[in-house]
Order: structure tokens, then C-alpha cells, then sequence
């Protein structure tokens, strides 16, 4: 179980870094690391996350949306390593500024030719990512309606 | 294993039945504040099985059930089908679709099922390991999972890499 | 001081549900009561929302937009029972739709004239309602700078 | 009592001197993400003598200090100056404008002065005492705050109205 751990450890920090670059820049430096590398079933992770030549003294000393950001790239490189068949993501981009919600998104699109991507969002600019759009609406007071909103994909196909 | 369609009735605020579509690629779920997208978030985690009110963003789990408005009745019942393509035999079992289901009366019985027949949550759960698909799914991402994973909370980080491994 | 806070309290109270029926709509229903009136100056404080005529359980009920917009019109409400020369918001409105974005910063427009507002936001439309805008920037890695983006209101008087 | 100017330097991500004028009406502050713009709110709690870590972001006091960059040394003392005009006569004392002053040197030590003038740090609470500005003001609003009324964390909704009572 041990070598298990460690193994699929080693190939989610592999990835964590890889996403990492991708949403803020090539020669941006971080880590994955086991607190304890001795007990490392037990052991605490620790990231490290140093954007754009920052020396930040921990992860909590950068800013709202980059530790969102951050967050995010360890929770899409676990999913890399093991790709469950759809993701979904609920306003995850509401802390993002404009460069980081188009990085974010394009990252998104190309992981979606691979997995179905479910998002949940009120930017316009992620909006234009998207294949098909529901909106939900309460035209009746309290009870939520569905209308399919956009079906481009479809309409370019007919 | 694809997923198909999802349909809600008496689940939160879906006081009538609605069912939304998924393609390949991304599907979009827009909407104003308070609307219900998030509602339909949390209908996805419920019919794979979640049992954590907190994940439910509920104090106990009968308040899922639809509670009515200033002009409608509380419903009875909470129900949530959601249909799966077994594309990749990933599911162990011979159908080429597969339909979990599960319901919760006001009476506090609940039922779930599969393909319309009904069985115990432990068989969903079963079908649905190392899918990668289940309620405590990493593939569900919220702003407050990514507060856990920066605060830590619980050990959050382990448990979230341990479920992967 | 038992009476003078029930009396702050009653007035907090009246200027949060005139506040919440601006943020929400007129015939909302919303309070703030004191879990044990017996006992003002300890008691915890109960929150009551009820926008667009649903009947949530509890505030928690409500979704992040909603949450925050009802947190939002309390502190407001504080505000204006005792008003700081200044109010600052950093980036308050990220949880919130376009309808809510106007509604609140058109309140925060009125409510300029009494009060200086300082706001931090990543929101084109919020941007609108700014008469001078401060672009913070990292022209060197790691170092802020200030670059005053807009002097809009400056160059209308000249 | 209007706040006219703030100025930073040494101060978390301030490197370099900056400084920011204060209108009548509304003052924006945009940029991308992690440019510094709560950094900028940070400097003015700071500068109005908050003591709490917590809400400076910071594990340690020192860690306001700019740490450096690649390219840049750390500093070794941070210093913010803000700068208010008495209009209402608000503020007792004589002066048209107040300046408040603080300084952190990386050796530990601290100064606070009221226009150029060294005093303690009660001398500032007991001046802003009444004007609604102080550390724990209810008119600094972001996220975190919102969330703590809504979960009602230690009380604070109590403690917030008790501040402005
Ligand atoms: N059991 C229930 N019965 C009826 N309505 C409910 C129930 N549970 C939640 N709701 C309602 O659902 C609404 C919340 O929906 P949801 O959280 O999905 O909104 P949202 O679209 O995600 O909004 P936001 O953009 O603000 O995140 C609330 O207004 C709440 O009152
Ligand atoms: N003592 C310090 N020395 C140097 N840099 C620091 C220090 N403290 C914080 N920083 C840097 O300041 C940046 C955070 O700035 P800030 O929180 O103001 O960003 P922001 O503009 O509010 O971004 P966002 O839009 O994501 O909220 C971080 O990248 C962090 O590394
Ligand atoms: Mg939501
Ligand atoms: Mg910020």
C-alpha cells in the first residue's frame, strides 16, 4: 500500500507541476511535498507555489486568486492521474481576473475532447468556452426551471 | 462511462421534474443568483450516494426534500435519476445504459435503485468504485473544497490524494 | 448600555430590512432578532431571509449569492447607523450575478455622497460606477506599482 | 473626517514607494490577480493600529515586511503613512490634516506618530476612538468578514454590532 501511495504520489505532483505552468507561467517554480517522507501514510502534504518570481514564506501569503488557482491545479492533476469520465466545476472561476479565468478555460477545452465537463458559472467570458448552456431560471417564485439556452453545437451541425 | 442525463423532481428547489442533457465536451449551467445551479450540483452528489449533510449544504438530510413557496406545497418525496452509457465496460455489470435512482420520503425511507429495480446503496457504491465516480468524488469542484484543500482542514490533502490512489 | 443597545439594535434592525428590500425586492420579507431577548447583551443574533418569496429553513439554506448579499446588507445597515467617514469592499461583489452587481453599486453610488467608498474589484460592470480607478500592477516580479488608469470624473470638469 | 492619501512602502508586496489619493465619491482598485490590490487594504488596517495577524493575512507580524523577490532584497522595515482631513472636526485636536504613521523595523521594533510626532499605539485608538476607523472596523468589507456573519463564527455578529453601538 505503501509503494501504491508513493507511486501515485510521485505522478500527481508530476502533473501538479505540469498544470501549475500552465496556468501561470513556464518558469514558475512549485512542489508537492510529504511533510514526513518517512511515514508517508500518515504524513501531512505541504505545497509550495512560487508565481510569477514571488517568494511567498508559505502558500497562504499569496493572493485570494492565486491560491485559488492553486488549489485548483492540485485538484485537476488528481484528476489527470485518474480520470474519473466527467468533471464538474461550480464557480470556481468567480475569484479569477481575466488572463487566468482564458488560461483556466482553454485548459478546460482541450481536457474536454478526453472527459465531459460540467460548469457552473456567472462569467461571460467562460461562457464563450462552453459547447451547450442550460440557464435556470425561477419564473415560478422558489421552484427552478431549465432552459437549453444555446445550442451552437447543434445548430452548426444541421 | 458517460454521462447521459440527470432528472430532479421534488429535490430542493425543483419543485417540478426537470432533466438536463450532457454532451461530449462541456455543458454550461448559467443563471441568477439563488436560481438553482448549484441545486443541481448537489442533486448529482446525492443520487451517487452522498450521506454528509454538510456536503449537501443541509442540517439533515429530510431538508432536501422540497419545502415548498409563498404559492406552492412541500413535496412528499425527493427523487433523482441519473442515467449512465457504459461506453468504456468500465460499470460491471452487462447494460448498455444504467440508471441509479434514489428517493427520499418525508416518512424518512429512502430508496435507490438500478435500472429501475431496487437495491441498497452499498451495491451503488460498489458499481460505482474506482470509477472515480461517487459522492466523495474529487471530480466535484467547489470553492469550498478548494478553501479545505488551502486551510488543510482535516488533513483534507491526504484524504483527497488517498482516494485517488 | 442594555438600553442603548436595544435601542441600536431596533435602529441596525430597520435600516438592514430597508436595506435588504433594496438589494432584494420590496416585498421581501427579511428580520433580525435576538435569540433571547431576556438577555440583550449576550444574546446571539438571528438572521431571517425570505427573497423572492422562498421559505428557507435557515439562512444557510440560501445560495452563495444570496448568503452573501444578505451578509452584505447587514454590514451596510451597520454602516449607515453609524457611518465611517470611509467603506471599503474588496472584491464583495465576485459572488454575485450582473442584476445584483447593478443593484448594489447604484446604492453604493447613492451612498457616495455622504461617504467615500473605496472598491476592489475585478468587475467591468462595477468598474462603471468608479469616478477614479488605481490599476495595481507588477511591472518588475514581485513589486507593486500604482497606475492611475482613469481620471474620468477629473477630465469631465476641465 | 475625509481620507485623503495613503502611502506605502516596504509593506508586503510595496517594494517601491507608493502612494494613492482619496476622492469624494468612489475610488477604484483594479488589477490582475495577485498585483496587490488587498495588500493596499492591508496597509490601511495596518496603519490603524491592527494588532490581529489574522487579519493581515499574516502568520507573524514580520511577515508584512517586504520579503524580496528574485531580483530584490527583503526590506527591512515596512512603513505606511495615511493621511485624513479633519472636516468634521471629528478628530479632536487642532490640526486641518492628520497624518498617522507606522513603522516596523525587521528587528521588531515599532513607532507609530500622529503628524511626525512619536506617540504610542493608544494614543492612535484613542484618537480614532468614536470616528467609526479603527483595526476592527465594520467599514472594511470583504469576503472573509461576509462569511464569518453568515456562519456566525464566535459570536460575531454580536460583536460586530456591539462595535457600532
Ligand atoms: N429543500 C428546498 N426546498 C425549496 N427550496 C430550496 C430547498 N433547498 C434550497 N432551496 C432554495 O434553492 C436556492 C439555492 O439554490 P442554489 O444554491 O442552487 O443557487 P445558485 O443558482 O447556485 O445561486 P448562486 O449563483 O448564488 O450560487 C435557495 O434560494 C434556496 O432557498
Ligand atoms: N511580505 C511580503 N513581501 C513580498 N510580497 C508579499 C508579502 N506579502 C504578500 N506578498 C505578495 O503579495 C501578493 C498578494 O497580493 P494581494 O493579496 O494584494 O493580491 P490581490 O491583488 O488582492 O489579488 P487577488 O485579485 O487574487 O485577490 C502575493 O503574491 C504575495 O506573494
Ligand atoms: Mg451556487
Ligand atoms: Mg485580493
Amino acid at each position: 500500500a505503501r509503494e501504491r501511495f508513493l507511486e501515485a504520489f510521485g505522478q500527481i505532483r508530476t502533473y501538479f507541476i505540469e498544470v501549475f505552468r500552465t496556468l501561470f507561467s513556464d518558469e514558475d517554480a512549485c512542489d508537492l511535498q510529504l511533510v514526513d517522507p518517512k511515514q508517508p501514510l500518515d504524513s501531512q502534504i505541504h505545497i509550495i507555489a512560487q508565481p510569477k518570481g514571488k517568494k511567498p514564506l508559505s502558500i497562504n501569503q499569496l493572493s485570494g486568486g492565486e491560491k485559488s488557482l492553486t488549489a485548483t491545479a492540485l485538484l485537476f492533476a488528481i484528476f489527470l492521474y485518474k480520470p474519473a469520465p466527467f468533471c464538474i466545476f461550480d464557480e470556481v472561476d468567480a475569484p479569477l481576473d481575466d488572463n487566468n479565468i482564458d488560461k483556466f478555460n482553454r485548459m478546460i477545452k482541450q481536457f474536454s475532447r478526453q472527459s465531459q465537463f460540467v460548469i457552473v458559472t456567472h462569467n461571460k467570458k467562460t461562457m464563450e468556452t462552453i459547447d451547450i448552456i442550460y440557464g435556470i431560471t425561477m419564473l415560478e417564485q422558489g421552484v427552478s426551471r431549465v432552459i437549453p439556452v444555446d445550442f451552437r453545437s447543434l445548430s452548426m451541425s444541421q | 462511462m458517460k454521462l447521459k442525463t440527470i432528472e430532479i423532481k421534488g429535490f430542493k428547489s425543483f419543485g417540478d421534474k426537470v432533466s438536463l442533457q450532457f454532451i461530449d465536451g462541456v455543458t454550461g449551467i448559467v443563471g441568477p443568483n439563488g436560481c438553482g445551479k448549484s441545486n443541481v450540483v448537489d442533486a448529482l452528489r446525492w443520487v451517487l450516494g452522498e450521506q454528509k449533510t454538510r456536503m449537501l449544504r443541509s442540517e439533515k438530510m429530510e431538508n432536501v426534500i422540497f419545502n415548498g413557496s409563498k404559492k406552492r406545497r412541500q413535496a412528499s418525496m425527493a427523487e433523482v435519476h441519473i442515467c449512465f452509457e457504459n461506453t468504456t465496460g468500465l460499470l460491471p455489470v452487462e447494460y448498455r445504459e444504467v440508471t441509479i435512482s434514489r428517493r427520499l420520503y418525508r416518512t424518512g425511507e429512502s430508496e435507490y435503485m438500478l435500472n429501475g429495480v431496487n437495491c441498497r446503496l452499498r451495491d451503488i457504491s460498489t458499481l460505482l468504485m474506482n470509477t472515480g465516480v461517487g459522492s466523495d468524488s474529487y471530480a466535484i469542484m467547489e470553492l469550498r473544497m478548494i478553501e479545505d484543500i488551502l486551510s488543510d482542514k482535516d488533513n483534507s490533502r491526504r484524504l483527497l490524494l488517498e482516494e485517488a490512489a
